[in-house]
């Protein structure tokens, strides 16, 4: 899903 | 959030605040790429396009930071392209901005996590990110010289990243969390300051200025 993908950095 | 990532992201706020400092005091943008400004502007809206498109409450500090890197990089470009245009370094700052953006573009649709647009925004960004300093480093070995500020600046901007990696490390060794794209890009973008990392701290920490060829 996007979780998997939201990138948490900036 | 880890003590590395934590002073990379410090780091990267003290180099934007300190160019913008030099800027305004100054009241002058020589020295300074504006092209290099122009691809970290963006490389932010291109990176944190989601805040335009479903606006998220400001709670929380990434939402701030990440308007603050758009806003400060904007603000930035602004002062070098508008209102301090008389002392933009034009004729030095003359690296084709276009041989960076295309392969970044071109590459971020070809090695990517996901073929959807704002996951190719993202890597686009990543990838733009490593090589966007290099019209700054390209007009100082024009020039042949860099004002001591102008260095501060770049060793925080390089520290940034380099801090990053180190936050990577942990991440991987911690969180089994490891982003390929970002690190190999961020090694990269390291790599690039390698050269004026040594310049900086075999001279301006003595307080002799950087002046190429060293």
């Amino acid at each position: 899903g996007s979780s998997l993908l939201h990138h948490d950095e900036l | 959030m880890n003590i590395f990532r934590l002073f990379g992201d410090l780091s990267h706020l003290a180099a934007i605040a300190i160019l913008l400092l030099k800027i305004w005091k100054t009241r002058s943008c020589a020295g300074v790429s504006g092209k290099t400004q122009l691809l970290f502007a963006v490389c932010f809206i291109t990176r944190y396009i989601d805040l335009f498109l479903h606006f998220v409450s400001l709670y929380n500090t990434e939402k701030v930071m990440k308007l603050i890197y758009i806003s400060a990089s904007v603000f930035t470009c602004y002062l070098i392209f508008f209102k301090f245009k008389a002392t933009y370094d034009g004729n030095h700052d003359s690296m084709r901005a276009e041989f960076l953006i295309v392969p970044a573009a071109g590459l971020a649709c070809l090695i990517n996590t996901k073929f959807d647009a704002i996951e190719i925004l993202w890597t686009f960004s990543i990838y733009l990110e490593a090589v966007a300093i290099l019209p700054q480093l390209f007009l100082i070995s024009k020039t042949g010289e860099a004002e001591t500020i102008t260095s501060h600046y770049l060793f925080a901007q390089g520290s940034y990243r380099a801090l990053y990696i180190l936050n990577w490390i942990y991440r991987y060794h911690y969180e089994s969390h490891v982003d390929t794209i970002a690190i190999v890009a961020g090694v990269v973008q390291t790599i690039l300051y390698c050269d004026f990392f040594y310049l900086y701290i075999t001279k301006v920490v003595k307080g002799q200025k950087i002046v190429l060829p060293a």
